[in-house]
């Protein structure tokens, strides 16, 4: 028997939007620890994981380990069903092929439940070392945002270099070039708008647009995003969920000519 | 065009 209340049910939602584009087919997992999922994209170029801890829950029941598997365009058709200020209840019984989505409106006069069916997905699970990042960037997750979307428009790739000076994020296409950087700025008044750039080493890494226009999707979630990066690994794009958890972005480097 | 690496060849199963 699993049961999970979610008063803040737009999390949900926006969890939903930030990875349906990315994913089609994945495992949620649910546990004592909480509700979470690991997926690749269908190129293996790209890794979403995402972490809603068991406290963040108003009520949260799973009596033993379950792992659910849902097409998330058809979970994102039946969140959208949900309102912005609904709580969500998340239900499933043992062997059961079905999940239940129950949204309750705040004053509790509209309650809704939508019956999703189930599906067997055979996925790997990859394990995810913990590693020391040579540069970790942690800047407006909306000015992420904004970056990634006009070097698009000039580029499909963007290079991310970061040094004592500041982020470089540049691109190359047939009309022409473009480089933008963002310098450390932690005296902003508002720690959300702050840039703050912690470095071991410099490190310069190429990565698709597309997928970090995809990740950018999750920027609803937080208005803060970091980013992690070392020479020899994918990045690390996070978005934290206040109170919950986190959704993280792995993206494979694109090989230096 | 540079080449894209996966994610399979940094992470491995578990």
């Amino acid at each position: 028997m699993l049961e999970l209340r979610l008063v803040q049910g737009s999390l949900l939602k926006k969890v939903l939007e930030a990875i349906k584009d990315l994913v089609n087919d994945a495992n949620f997992d649910c546990s004592a620890t909480g509700f979470s999922l690991q997926a690749m994209d269908s190129s293996h170029v790209a890794l979403v994981a995402l972490l809603l801890r068991s406290e963040g829950f108003e009520h949260y029941r799973c009596d033993r380990n379950l792992s659910m598997g849902m097409n998330l365009g058809n979970m994102a058709k039946m969140l959208k069903c949900a309102g912005n200020d609904d709580i969500i209840t998340l239900k499933a019984d043992d062997g059961s092929d079905t999940v239940t989505f129950m949204f309750e409106s705040p004053t509790q006069d509209k309650i809704s439940d939508f019956e999703m069916k189930l599906m067997d997905i055979d996925s790997e699970h990859l394990g995810i070392p913990e590693a020391e990042y040579h540069a970790i960037v942690r800047m407006p997750s909306s000015e992420f945002g904004r970056i990634c979307k006009d070097l698009s428009s000039i580029g499909d790739t963007v290079v991310i270099s970061v040094t004592k000076e500041g982020v470089k994020f540049s691109t190359r296409g047939d009309i022409g070039t473009a480089n933008i950087v963002c310098r450390q700025n932690n005296t902003v008044d508002k720690p959300e708008e702050a840039t703050i750039i912690e470095m071991t080493e410099p490190v310069s890494l190429t990565f698709a647009l597309r997928y970090m226009n995809s990740f950018t999707k999750a920027t609803p979630l937080s208005s803060i995003v970091t980013l992690s990066l070392s020479s020899d690994l994918p990045v690390v794009v996070e978005y934290k969920i206040a109170e919950m958890g986190y959704i993280r972005f792995y993206l494979a480097p694109k090989i230096e000519e | 065009v540079n080449p894209q690496r996966q994610i399979t060849s940094f992470f491995s199963k578990t």
